[in-house]
């Protein structure tokens, strides 16, 4: 699980 | 990026596009849930305030922005441009009890406690459940023109194309994201029953109308 949002994806 | 998430952000494109210009062209919003589109108008704001912050593409900054203008303009249009068409009186959701919830949640719930990660996932919780005011309003009315329902049909799929693009990304990068998934699934079953509706009725020429 990520840390933080990923801000690729929209 | 993979086809499903391509494919996906395609979708929900052609969604915006379709229902701007059904409104643009027949000068008229009815059967449009301007609660809904406003909400749109949210998620998109709190959840693209990384344009700020970040630089990931070009592909992603244009993304982001033309989802935010197409949402600001379609807000424009039911509140203001085409006001007197707008169907106040079938839009009676009350959106505060998604809005309280959905906040409430970021803050309890979320990858890391900062203002832009919050609203982020705030973003995330809102936008599974923004469509709800939109549902409510074909339920109350009992039927929505079939290119109303070409948009909620485009809008669904741009969700369900997501989660095979977070299946395929676990699978081959090993990522996946607990808050993205989960809102994600609960968007995409909401839409389920509009799905069987269009595909049993619309596909076939029909117009969608609900049973009395």
């Amino acid at each position: 699980e990520t840390d933080v949002s990923d801000h690729d994806e929209l | 990026m993979n086809i499903f998430r391509f494919l996906g952000d395609l979708s929900h494109l052609i969604a915006i596009v379709i229902l701007l210009l059904k409104i643009w062209k027949s000068r008229s919003c009815a059967g449009i849930s301007g609660k809904s589109q406003a909400l749109f108008a949210v998620v998109f704001t709190t959840r693209y305030l990384d344009l700020f912050t970040n630089f990931i593409s070009f592909y992603n900054t244009g993304m982001k922005v033309v989802y935010i203008a197409c949402s600001y303009a379609m807000v424009w249009m039911i509140y203001s441009k085409f006001k007197a068409t707008y169907d106040g009186n079938h839009d009676t959701f009350r959106v505060e009890f998604l809005v309280a919830p959905t906040a409430i949640l970021a803050f309890l719930v979320n990858h890391d406690f900062t203002p832009l990660e919050i609203l982020w996932t705030f973003s995330i919780y809102l936008e599974s459940v923004a469509i709800l005011p939109q549902l409510f309003m074909v339920s109350k009315t009992g039927e929505a023109e079939t290119i109303t329902s070409h948009y909620l049909f485009a809008l669904g799929v741009y969700r369900t194309l997501y989660l095979f693009n977070w299946i395929w990304r676990y699978q081959f990068e090993g990522f996946f994201d607990l808050i993205a998934i989960v809102a994600g699934l609960v968007q995409t079953i909401l839409y389920c029953d509009f799905f069987y509706l269009y595909i049993t009725k619309v596909l076939k020429g029909k117009k969608l109308s609900l049973p009395a």
